[in-house]
């Protein structure tokens, strides 16, 4: 049980460093750490902190990002959880709401390039994530009844 | 395993006669101005999955997911005369046609259903596509399909187990949600890894 | 006591109706009822339900719009309040993440008009609304510092 | 009454030196990239207003919000020489240079500043600006000043009063809680209305 834990867990960490490496090409780091306390504590009770390092900037824990970088560490996590188990898709609502333009961009990368091993819905208001689409569906409504178009992306992307 | 069509009937903005999805692979944008029904479409697929929690469906009450085009009137008839093609499955057409001869007063409300492409058999039924729907009585009454044959809940709660990546189901990020998962504390992140092994 | 709360909920709903009608170039509505069944029970114990109708759409409570539509109905209540007791100020922190474009427009329109009246402070990172600002002050990190640059917008607006 | 100045001192992401910001009435936008501190600048001025809520203030400890440039190195020295003009007022200057000589352990760690234009005497004190200045100590304690003058919380809450819309503080609307305004239910917007007559 300790053993199938710890495997678990560097695999979610070994993921989370790869994908925020990606991210920022190279420049930003990611990891997660086992408070156990220097081994003295049980593994099979410590719990989980997540460190997240954007360019430039001092390593700080998850919890005391800002908004738009906590959106970019969220993503990461959840994309890294992939590792233990895949999940056949993903549904994210406007995740991009407080993006910049920069993490929108890094954003849609990693969208991108995580869509092709399986499928990703995800409603946004941003064409510059639109764009990245390999199919859109336009939502508009008519009276107080909403109505779908469906926009194929012509392939030669 | 992935979503290759969703259809919805009757679910909150979505009218009482069938609208289609058909779904690919890959990155699928879901866009339009506010208020156009986005949301809906992601809350319409957490119900056919079993979705019960009315914080989560962002309603009072599961009555409220019921179409409604009017404060308080229920337009059922304009809803329901041929726009757009019902492509509901014909276990259901005698519903739609028959509300006059079903004594009971339960009529079919909200219907939606999910066909997910199973060709890699990801999902344990041996069919190349797999159709889960769930139908709301206008009483409150739920009824589940897979593949067309009604089954009680529990039968599909154990194929999502598979669909969904984790019981608390992170695959699904709600709007205004995203930031919370950068905010779990330390044994909340722990036992999301440990719920998944 | 009774008469105190009528007349504060009537300036408020007043307000409500009128601002939402002037976002909306007179196409939407907006009001607020007492909850208090149509006189049998008392209004001091009696909540207050929020209506709100967007253009070309039915009547819904606030709770049951959309994510983008809550937004416009937030604001709308907020600057309401105003009409009890003026707020020296506000502080607005990326309200308008969930707007499309029309409706970041209408937001535009409202906070200007009543920045005129006071004092609004918006973080924002749309330049449609930056646009609409008397004063910016831009915000840049080094080395994980904060640092602050002011713009003053040249009166020919 | 309107916003004037904030100075901000040692506070989350900005140094241990004086940065300041020059406001007027009307329209002021901030605007940046992600992580650059544009939230931290609404959160200081909350927390001269006497915001003690961790949860409000975004931070696990109060401890938390004294300015910390490396995981854990507090690199006290590098922020406080020379950049930036140092504009706390004569009283605290003695506190930034005589860190030695003081005895205690107390060492003046966060200090924000507001002042308000008063022309209109909104605020019941005879002074065209009104100035209220909180500092932290790294020991975890708090001094509040009101023009200069040493004056205990209670002294600060009273003139809040007139400066805060509601007592629950709805004129400050923080990252990602704009939607909840139209989520109260019927019985706290009726306690809104109530707060305010
Ligand atoms: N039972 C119902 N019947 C009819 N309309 C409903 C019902 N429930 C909700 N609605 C309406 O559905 C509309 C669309 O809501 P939805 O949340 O899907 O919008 P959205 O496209 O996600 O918008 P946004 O970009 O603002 O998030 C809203 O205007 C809402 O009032
Ligand atoms: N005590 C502290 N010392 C130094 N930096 C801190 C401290 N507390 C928080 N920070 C950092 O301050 C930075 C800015 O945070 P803030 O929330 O103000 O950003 P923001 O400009 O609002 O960004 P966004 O657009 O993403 O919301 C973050 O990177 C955060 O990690
Ligand atoms: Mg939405
Ligand atoms: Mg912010």
């Amino acid at each position: 049980k300790r053993q199938l834990f710890s495997d678990a867990f560097s695999r979610v960490d070994r993921e989370v460093r790869s994908i925020f490496t990606t991210m920022t090409d190279g420049a930003g780091s990611a990891w997660l750490e086992i408070d156990d306390d220097g081994g003295r504590e049980d593994i099979l009770s410590s719990g989980i902190t997540f460190m997240v390092q954007f360019p430039s900037k001092p390593a700080r824990e998850s919890n005391s990002l800002s908004g738009g970088e906590k959106t970019i560490a969220a993503i990461t996590f959840l994309l890294a959880l992939q590792s233990l188990k895949p999940a056949p898709f993903y549904l994210f609502d406007e995740i991009d709401a407080h993006l910049d333009s920069v993490n929108t961009e890094r954003l849609g990368r990693i969208v991108r390039e995580r869509a092709d091993r399986g499928q990703i819905i995800m409603v946004t208001l941003k064409d510059a994530l639109v764009a990245a689409a390999d199919m859109i569906y336009g939502v508009y409504a008519r009276d107080g009844v909403s109505q779908v178009v469906r926009y194929r992306i012509p392939i030669a992307r | 395993v992935y979503i290759k069509r969703v259809e919805i009937y009757g679910f909150k903005s979505f009218a009482r006669r069938s609208t289609v999805l058909n779904l690919d692979r890959g990155l699928v944008c879901i866009t339009g101005p506010n208020g156009s029904g986005k949301s809906n479409i992601l809350d319409a697929i957490a119900f056919a999955l079993g979705e019960n929690s009315v914080r989560s469906l962002r309603v009072d009450r599961l009555q409220s997911l019921i179409h409604d085009n009017g404060r308080g009137a229920m337009d059922g008839r304009s809803g329901e005369e041929g726009e757009g093609e019902d492509g509901l499955s014909a276990e259901s057409k005698g519903d739609a046609g028959g509300d006059s001869s079903n004594s009971s007063r339960k009529r079919r409300a909200v219907k939606v259903s999910i066909t997910f492409d199973n060709s890699d058999r990801g999902i344990p039924v041996d069919s190349n596509t797999v159709t889960i729907a769930r139908e709301m009585y206008d009483n409150g009454e739920n009824q589940y399909y897979l593949n067309g044959k009604h089954v009680n809940k529990s039968t599909i709660t154990n194929l999502l187990d598979v669909v969904l990546a984790t019981p608390s189901k992170l695959n699904i990020v709600q709007q205004g949600m995203v930031m919370r998962i950068a905010e779990l504390n330390p044994e909340e992140r722990r036992r999301i890894i440990e719920e998944i092994i």
